[in-house]
Formats: structure tokens, sequence, C-alpha cells
């Protein structure tokens, strides 16, 4: 569950801005992006105390704020991966690239094949 | 079917039903085969099932399921790719040839399957790190990848004898030669995927296993990290192969 990434990314987001019309837009750009965030982490999040309170804390601040649930987040655009290489996430953890989260360990894994063909 | 393990043995095998080639903590593939022939014990791929277990960040639990004339694209909830988490494409489906070849990229677990169809039966390659496919526990089953199949479902054939003017087999429209000749087209080299080659046009009549032999093979050749020992020559527990004549 990664809910405590999502509530930093939204702290850091609105750390400068302070509550009033002004800066509603700004407000609404980050709690979209936290809602995006949290969109995301929510099957694994399922059950987790805070990652419910993030949700509900996020609905009352679009109403107070009035925000629209469309709009721009400020997550910036990803761009389309190029090749199969580029296709995990720019945010997906380590982990999810077998030889990257290795390198620090084994840098070149040994690998084996296995196949099945004909009568 | 032959199989080809992890520590390169070369097996034909009669395994008919459902088996499974691989069973560790993070995959799970198992193949159905059926008769070829009647009369004859060898059988080939009709159904293939495949599973990439739930992984921490990365994907939710994916099954693939192959079978003969539905080879799709997408996983059997119709996505392509490994769910909803961060990681999620670091599992995806690829679709090379509609119909006919298609290759999974598991990246989270350094690990690519290519499936194909030829003809009537399917075909199944893997590339995987050695340490994904020895995490397993002792209670996770046979898996024929690993120590190839028991013994008693060896097929320990050898190429018949020539005989001049007639097939080899009662369901065969090949004699040993013109079968020879037409695997040789595809696979120049005497090794055991032209003797299987061999083998099957043989058995079978059915000009698709040349197809079968000659993928497989290609399919080595992209996914083996040795490429000194593509070739195999001598199948295991061979005990009395009628053709004993060096590969080469």
């Amino acid at each position: 569950c990664r809910i405590l990434k999502c509530n930093s990314e939204y702290l850091s987001a609105t750390s400068g801005l302070h509550v009033g019309t002004e800066e509603s837009a700004e407000f609404c750009i980050a709690l979209r992006a936290y809602s995006q965030c949290t969109r995301k982490t929510a099957r694994a999040c399922r059950g987790d105390l805070a990652y419910h309170s993030a949700v509900h804390g996020i609905e009352d601040l679009m109403n107070q704020h009035n925000c629209s649930k469309v709009g721009p987040t400020q997550t910036p655009a990803r761009a389309q991966p190029t090749s199969l290489d580029c296709m995990v996430h720019s945010d997906a953890p380590e982990l999810c690239n077998y030889e990257k989260s290795l390198q620090r360990h084994a840098p070149h894994p040994n690998y084996t094949h296995c196949g099945l063909f004909g009568d | 079917p032959h199989l080809r393990t992890f520590t390169d043995d070369f097996q034909t095998c009669k395994v008919r039903g459902a088996w499974p080639l691989i069973d560790n903590n993070y995959l799970f593939v198992q193949v159905t085969n059926v008769a070829v022939v009647p009369g004859s014990s060898a059988t080939a791929t009709s159904k293939l099932t495949v599973i990439f277990k739930n992984f921490q960040e990365c994907v939710d639990q994916k099954v693939y399921q192959a079978e003969t004339d539905d080879l799709p694209a997408a996983f059997v909830d119709g996505s392509r790719n490994g769910g909803e988490k961060h990681g999620a494409n670091s599992l995806r489906v690829l679709e090379r040839v509609a119909g006919q070849h298609i290759e999974i990229h598991a990246k989270y677990i350094g690990t690519t399957i290519v499936v194909r169809q030829l003809g009537r039966y399917l075909t199944f390659a893997v590339r995987l790190p050695e340490e994904v496919a020895n995490s397993f526990e002792d209670n996770q089953g046979l898996q024929l990848c690993l120590k190839g199949c028991p013994t008693n479902e060896r097929m320990d054939w050898r190429l018949p004898q020539p005989r001049k003017g007639g097939s080899a087999a009662p369901h065969s429209a090949f004699t040993r030669e013109a079968a020879t000749a037409k695997c040789r087209e595809r696979l120049p080299v005497d090794d055991l995927y032209f003797r299987s080659c061999v083998f099957d046009l043989l058995t079978t009549g059915d000009v698709n296993f040349t197809l079968a032999a000659y993928y497989a093979f290609e399919d080595v050749k992209n996914l083996h990290s040795n490429k000194d020992k593509l070739h195999i020559y001598q199948r295991t527990a061979d005990h009395s192969e009628g053709n004993s004549a060096p590969g080469r």
C-alpha cells in the first residue's frame, strides 16, 4: 500500500498554497492528482485506515474548494512508450524490473530455457 | 510432444492429458496434450494455461489461456497487462502474428514466454532467470520443464529403417526419405530438432510439424542464454537410438 507516498506528494504540492479562492485552482489540481494516486493504490490499500481516511478527506476537500472531478492534475504527462523496455511506468517500483532490481546484488543473472513442441 | 528442459535434456513424451510444465512461486504453466493419430501414443499440445501470480506492487494475478484455433492476445479477463498496480506494464501480452504467435513479457520476473499455433497444435517456449525457475517449495508438484517427464511417459523412439517405396507409418504420407528431405529444407543441422521433425512427419504425415520444429529452434535461438548449446544431439535416457551416427 503506497498511501503514504500519495499523502506526501499531496502535501508537497500544496505546501506553498494558502486556502482562498485565488488558489483553489491549484488546490484542485493537487487534489485530483491525490485522488488519482489513491485510485492506483486502492487494491493494495483495501482495509488500510490511512487510505480510507485519505479518500474521504479528498472528497471533503474537493467539495470545500468546489473542484470538478475532471480536469488537469499535477502529475506530468507520461511520454508514450517507444519500446518494450520503456513500457514500465516511470514511477513503477524498481522491483518491477527484474534486472534493475538485481543490479546491486547480481549484475548478470543466469537465465534458463524450456520448450515444448511437436508430437 | 518434444520437451527441452531447463537443463537442456531433450525428451519425447506421451503425457496425454493435463501436465504442469512450471509451478513456482511466480508462475504456473500447464499444457493439455491430445493424441495426434489413432493407434499411436504420440500426443501434441492443444491447450496451454499460464498463471502469473500476484506480485507485490507490480501485477495482479493474471491468467493466459490458449487453445487450438484460439490464441488470444490478452489474458482471460480481456486485459493485456498486469492490472491496476503501479508496475502493471511490467507484464504485457504482445501479438506478433494474429492467431499464430504471441509473446508474454513479464519484466518483473525477467521472463519471456512464446506461444505459437502451427497447424492444429500449440508450441511453448520460455526464458526465465534460474532464480525464478528454482523458487518453489517441496510441496509444489511435478514440473516437466524442471526434471523432464516421468520415465514411464518417455518415448524412446527410433527413426524407422528405410523401406523402399513404402511409407514409414500407417498414417504417414511420407517415406523416410521424403520426410528427411522435407525437414532438411528448414533444419539443415542433423540435431534432435531435425530428427524430431522427421519422427513427427513419419508419425502423422502432417507437414505442419516441420514448422513446429523449425520455430521451436528459432525460439531457442532467441531465448537460450548459451549460444553454444543451441543444438542438441543426444536424447536423455537415450538407451537404444536406432540412428546413432554422430549428429553432424
